[in-house]
């Protein structure tokens, strides 16, 4: 089975950063 | 059960946003209006906020280590074969994951700030604005509402404190000089043709200005006073065209320029100091004045006498700046002191605490005197 | 530089109050979420898991299933993995926003009230 469909999984989840947003970033 | 698919190629123009209730208040009133904004143009890349007519939100990305698929049902023309391995009811719909997201953007309610940066200053002379505009980046208001990181209504309140004013469609911030020239010629028409100072109206003070004045030369048009109106009064409500002189600003402003004048050099008397201040308004004007209004303007560098003290001499580091004030006066009135540093209390704390970080706070009779630790 | 955000795709939903209550909204959109990396294939294949609609090419990767009563999930992915989840209210609800650089418009095409969040490792398929 060439076609590769799977879930790596991460054991934890981290989303502690935050950045302010840039105009340029609204569109890339 | 939902057959999930994706397609081979993402859509990476998708964002997630928070919406808090106050903003999913405006999205569902039919006459509000949001916007994306940043300060300055397309280039400068600036902070992006959102704003509604009244208020700005702060965009903050929370990047996070989760995949998330963003799908859509669809219908499928095909015959998907059964999956009958997992025991499952056959699958009744299809969702197709058209794009994924690794961040969502928080929204935090802020002030927003006007961006002035490019805004030229004009003193009244008659070569603003020059023809076509050109040399100003900044060509309407529209394009200063755009350029600001900041909602309409914050935007026009700061506009109106700053002396912004509108000269044939160009912003321009009146200088301080031209501005007490203007509101020294406002305050004497207006009371020689005794207008009432708690409902002026635009057209009859323009009209009482510039009897008399030579049109040619004439500086004060009818956007200066109506500058002057916005910076020194209120709007009356329901009312358009009329405003209320606020009697304490124009006072203020009177003594901030007498302390500068007969201040600056060395100290002065504060009784000697109300009867300059008072000689500095037109004749017969009817404001009160009191040495307390000008807290943040003064300090007593011997006894009771005042000296001038303008805020943007001081150093910008907190602890820098109450040495620097106990140098200039080893110990303080906490009411006088506080204009001075308030606006460095970036952490919003009380007020005594605020204080007590920096300095020493005692209590002699009725008064809270500060002084260096 | 500023920018209006069109909310024209709302407007029903916002002016009848309906919004999503299950696993996917009343305008047909779901959020899945998955606490790992989910790989597939970028590239077209001839093989059943490969289709075309309307000029999109999809692969089909996985199988899902609400348990309504409990909020329970169950996904399977691929052929060799199975992930037990649910569907979790967000505390805040999402805005979807689609930035079109092309046209130069902003647009709010819909509001995520819950999503299906799959963080336990995964299971072999018994």
């Amino acid at each position: 089975d060439e076609i590769r469909i799977w879930v790596r999984y991460k054991e934890g989840f981290s989303d502690a950063v935050r950045k302010n947003v840039s105009w340029s970033s609204l569109w890339s | 059960s939902l057959n999930l698919h994706e397609r081979l190629s993402i859509d990476r123009s998708f964002r997630l946003l928070h919406l808090t209730p106050e903003l999913l208040e405006v999205l569902k009133d039919p006459n509000s209006k949001l916007q994306f904004k940043a300060a300055g143009n397309d280039e400068d890349d600036g902070d992006v906020v959102l704003c509604s007519r009244e208020k700005t939100w702060l965009l903050r990305q929370k990047n996070h280590s989760n995949t998330t698929m963003l799908m859509h049902e669809f219908t499928s023309e095909q015959e998907t074969p059964l999956e009958t391995t997992f025991g499952l009811p056959s699958p009744m719909s299809d969702f197709a994951g058209f794009a994924r997201t690794t961040f969502e953007y928080e929204t935090k309610e802020v002030s927003g700030i006007l961006n002035v940066e490019s805004i030229p200053i004009h003193n009244g002379s008659s070569d603003f604005p020059p023809a076509d505009g050109r040399d100003l980046p900044v060509k309407s208001m529209d394009d200063l509402l755009a350029s600001s990181a900041c909602s309409e209504k914050e935007c026009l309140l700061q506009w109106g404190q700053l002396g912004g004013c509108v000269i044939k469609g160009y912003p321009c911030i009146l200088s301080s000089d031209f501005l007490t020239k203007a509101l020294h010629v406002t305050l004497m028409s207006a009371m020689a043709e005794s207008l009432n100072f708690s409902r002026l109206r635009l057209g009859e003070t323009f009209d009482a200005v510039n009897k008399d004045i030579d049109q040619e030369s004439n500086p004060y048009t009818i956007d200066v006073i109506k500058t002057i109106l916005e910076k020194y009064g209120e709007k009356v409500k329901d009312d358009d065209d009329c405003w209320q002189l606020n009697q304490k600003k124009v006072a203020v402003w009177y003594g901030i320029r007498a302390l500068k004048k007969y201040a600056s050099q060395s100290s002065i008397p504060p009784a000697e100091f109300l009867i300059k201040w008072k000689s500095t308004f037109p004749p017969y004007a009817p404001f009160d004045i009191e040495i307390e209004m000008l807290r943040g303007w003064f300090f007593r560098p011997t006894g009771s006498s005042l000296q001038y003290l303008p805020k943007n001499t001081l150093p910008s580091d907190i602890k820098e700046r109450f040495m620097m004030l106990f140098k200039l006066q080893s110990q303080w009135d906490m009411d006088d002191i506080v204009p001075f540093v308030e606006e460095l209390n970036s952490k919003g704390l009380k007020i005594d605490v605020f204080l007590m970080k920096y300095a020493r706070k005692r209590r002699v009779g009725k008064k809270v005197i500060i002084s260096s630790r | 530089p500023s920018i209006n955000v069109s909310k024209r795709q709302l407007q029903t939903l916002l002016q009848s109050d309906q919004h999503q209550t299950s696993v996917s909204t009343p305008l047909g959109n779901m959020m899945l979420e998955i606490q790992g990396d989910l790989e597939l294939p970028r590239q077209w294949s001839e093989d059943q898991r490969f289709t075309t609609i309307d000029k999109e090419q999809l692969v089909r990767w996985g199988l899902l299933h609400i348990d309504p009563s409990r909020n329970n999930a169950i996904l399977f992915v691929g052929r060799k993995q199975r992930l037990l989840g649910s569907l979790v209210k967000l505390d805040t609800p999402l805005g979807l926003i689609k930035f079109n650089q092309q046209d130069g418009i902003v647009e709010m095409q819909d509001i995520f009230y819950y999503k299906v969040l799959f963080k336990s490792r995964p299971l072999p398929i018994m």
